[in-house]
């Protein structure tokens, strides 16, 4: 469901693996 | 700190480099936008690497892009404030 964007953007942190952005096809 | 090219980039698996190009964008964000730094980082990173890095290359063209992130942040949490408050 796209109605619940409550998290988004996903925050960076520094030091912290990012994983903001899932499975992104090239 | 050494600048970060594409070679060092395309070394690195796919979520190390927007690791990477987060790591050097989010003092340069920070240093502008204190409280907002962390989302629009995470913001920043949605876009292809190759523009990323010409834009830790070019201030102006970054700068351009956060002022970007934030109008599109305060629109998006106003929108969310009126929605909650409904």
């Amino acid at each position: 469901s796209k109605s619940s964007n409550a998290s988004w953007p996903p925050e960076f942190q520094p030091g912290v693996p990012w994983k903001g952005i899932p499975n992104i096809d090239p | 700190q050494e600048p970060l090219t594409a070679s060092m980039l395309a070394a690195a698996p796919p979520q190390e480099q927007k690791q990477m190009l987060g790591e050097r964008l989010y003092p340069l964000i920070h240093a502008m936008h204190p409280s907002l730094a962390g989302k629009i980082t995470g913001m920043l990173l949605e876009i292809d690497n190759s523009e990323l890095l010409l834009m830790l290359e070019s201030p102006e063209s970054l700068h351009s892009k956060i002022e970007e992130a934030v109008a599109v942040l305060q629109v998006h949490q106003m929108s969310e404030v009126s929605h909650k408050s409904n």
